[in-house]
């Protein structure tokens, strides 16, 4: 998280942090044995990772503590349509994980809300992104064991649009956006998600409660003025979540 | 049919001398054999010594004749007397001497059998009452009210006899109301089954002699003696019917009894019967008994319903249904079950949750309990009030009478600790 501060205890209580080959990665607990993250985390050389390489903490803000006791994976859903062998297709970038047993849900672990399909993302409304991937220091750009966050709003698909084709004239290989996406950010940069903090949960509030807007996916660096954070849009995909749990 | 002719040796020619004829027939049982003599013409000698025709029944001589006899006189005098006993036999022998002063064309007759009239021939029949004569045969028979005895001959005052175990009847002295022959003994018996019990109600003439004695009628000749079971024997007699008697009693004995003097007339009675009567069920706690009569009866039945929410309880065991019978015995044949409230057990355990007892006694029918969820991390699907109710079915059903398994489902998005900041 760029820009962004140290979670208190129990504030961001469906923060899940996922160790998969020794990366680092985030999600959210959708159902006491279901977490949500992006495809692009369970991905390795192209195929999915073996579930018994995904470890999952869950529950306390600290690294360190939460390493003491990892929650097994059982298994391992990618949205069937997901396919980035070379890192520039982002387009439904969306996985679920069966956990092997329930958990119960307490303070400090809790479910994030699902919007519905067609729910309204309305440019300029704070959202929340939390994460344990890198933060920004003075001295660069630094893995952090405690989780952070930082509220970053809805840009309109216009602008990150715009702000899209920009950068993929001065860089390469830069993935395009789909209506599967949406972007969140300040265009002055300096508040972003960024590296280790991808598969983790944009949220949005209404009356008093989380849902999960968006899946952390993919971004033209992290922080950077003119360029923003770039989202999995999570009730595009409402039917499959719901099918995938239920199947399972 | 035993019939035919015989005649003597030469017949209608003449017979010659030393002529000889031996001639016998025997009647069936039942039957008499005669023998009727059409012609007759025999040398004529004092006492048939020289020329005679001899008849015999069983070996008994019967007729000696001789000479010559017209046929009106054979018809008149002869022929009603050459008869056998019933089943004897007839012997007929003819003899001629040396000599014939004349030649004599001898005899002819003709024999039949026929059957003998018992009846009326027979003044050992003994039929007591009525003869009737059959060919071979004859039978007794006798008057209404009387019986004919194992010798076929006697009649015998009919008294009824036998077990009377129809539900009612009507019994009666013999030859009622005709005064009976005297020196009748006869026992009726009314044994119906158990279960019921027998009334007498003498209806009509009661006429059984009595002795005035100083204390008064005595049964000392005639009587009718009332047996029930367990009780003293009663005797009645007298003019006066005793008009209803109620026994109690599935069996009674009647002994009916005069000597051969005086003169009663007898007695007849309808008896009916009634069934025996069980004690009142009694009351039920928490339950009813049906139908409600004012009498119980033999071969009545009782059912028992519980009222809603308790259960048939029978011996610590629940049953699905109870009735019980009057028995013969006047008892029912199962005491009243007992109805015992109903319980729906523990109530399932939630997950994430809990389960409270609003009011009523643990799991019984009518209780009250309220699944609750761990707060603030888990909600009732449904909402949070849903209380459920011991239910009649023994299930716990909602308010909603719809038996839902309560389920705790999480609460999204609502973390306890909330990302404050107060700097602008």
């Amino acid at each position: 998280i760029i820009g962004g501060s140290d979670a208190p205890e129990n504030s961001i209580p469906w923060q899940v942090l996922l160790s998969l080959n020794g990366h680092r990665g985030g999600g959210m607990v959708i159902g006491d044995r279901w977490i949500m993250t992006a495809a692009h985390n369970v991905m390795a050389n192209g195929n999915p990772v073996s579930s018994e390489n995904v470890r999952i903490f869950m529950g306390l803000n600290d690294v360190n503590t939460l390493l003491v006791s990892p929650v097994i994976a059982a298994s391992i859903h990618i949205h069937p349509q997901y396919n980035n062998p070379n890192y520039v297709d982002f387009n439904h970038d969306i996985a679920l994980i069966k956990m092997q047993d329930p958990v119960t849900f307490n303070s400090s672990i809790m479910p994030i809300c699902l919007p519905a399909e067609g729910t309204a993302y309305i440019p300029g409304t704070m959202g929340l992104v939390t994460g344990f991937g890198v933060t920004a220091t003075t001295r660069g750009r630094i893995l952090t064991n405690k989780m952070k966050y930082v509220h970053v709003p809805v840009v309109t698909q216009e602008t990150c649009s715009n702000s899209i084709t920009l950068l993929k004239k001065t860089g390469t290989n830069v993935p395009s956006l789909t209506n599967n996406m949406f972007c969140a950010g300040v265009p002055e940069g300096g508040k972003d998600s960024c590296q280790g903090d991808s598969g983790g949960p944009y949220a949005l509030r209404n009356d008093g409660r989380f849902w999960a807007a968006g899946i952390v996916s993919w971004g033209v660096e992290c922080g950077k003025q003119g360029a923003y954070g770039v989202y999995t849009k999570v009730d595009q995909y409402r039917d499959w979540i719901d099918k995938t749990m239920q199947e399972n | 049919l035993l019939l035919g002719w015989v005649d003597s040796p030469g017949y209608p020619a003449g017979y010659l001398p030393h002529a000889s004829l031996n001639w016998s027939r025997c009647a069936p049982k039942g039957h008499t054999l005669s023998i009727r003599l059409m012609h007759l013409d025999l040398e004529e000698s004092k006492d048939c010594e020289n020329d005679a025709v001899k008849i015999f029944s069983n070996g008994n001589l019967i007729s000696v004749l001789c000479g010559g006899r017209e046929f009106e006189d054979l018809e008149s005098n002869v022929n009603p007397s050459l008869l056998s006993s019933p089943g004897g036999c007839l012997s007929l022998t003819f003899h001629s001497d040396y000599s014939n002063t004349k030649r004599h064309t001898g005899f002819r007759g003709f024999y039949t059998d026929q059957d003998f009239d018992e009846c009326n021939d027979d003044p050992d029949n003994a039929c007591t009452h009525f003869c009737h004569n059959h060919i071979g045969g004859y039978r007794c028979s006798c008057r209404h009210g009387y019986y004919l005895d194992g010798d076929n001959h006697t009649c015998t005052v009919s008294c009824g006899g036998g077990i009377f175990d129809e539900l009612e009847g009507h019994l009666f002295s013999p030859g009622y109301p005709t005064p009976p022959p005297h020196a009748v003994s006869c026992q009726y018996i009314i044994s119906v089954e158990p279960g019921f019990t027998v009334a007498l109600n003498f209806t009509d003439i009661f006429h059984i002699e009595s002795v005035q004695t100083e204390q008064g009628p005595n049964c000392l000749h005639h009587w009718l003696q009332v047996t029930i079971p367990d009780r003293e024997p009663m005797k009645l007699c007298g003019e006066k019917s005793p008009d209803l008697i109620v026994t109690d009693s599935n069996t009674i004995r009647l002994d009916y009894h005069t000597d051969d003097e005086g003169l009663s007339k007898g007695w007849s009675l309808d008896y009916s019967t009634h069934r025996v009567k069980c004690p009142f069920p009694g009351n039920l706690a928490n339950g009813r008994v049906t139908p409600i009569l004012t009498e119980y009866f033999y071969r009545d039945y009782i059912f028992v319903r519980c009222d809603q929410g308790y259960k048939l309880m029978m011996d610590g065991e629940e049953v699905e249904g109870f009735s019980t019978m009057c028995q013969s015995n006047a008892q029912w044949h199962l005491p009243l079950p007992e109805c015992h409230i109903l319980d729906c057990g523990e109530p399932e355990s939630l997950l994430n949750g809990g389960v409270t007892f609003l009011s009523g006694l643990q799991n019984q029918y009518l209780s009250v309990i309220q699944y609750h969820c761990n707060e603030p991390f888990y909600s009732l699907l449904g909402g949070a009030n849903v209380v459920y109710t011991c239910e009649a079915d023994r299930r716990w059903r909602s308010n909603s009478s719809i038996v839902v398994r309560p389920t705790c489902i999480p609460v999204c998005g609502q973390p306890t600790t909330l990302l404050s900041s107060y700097q602008r």
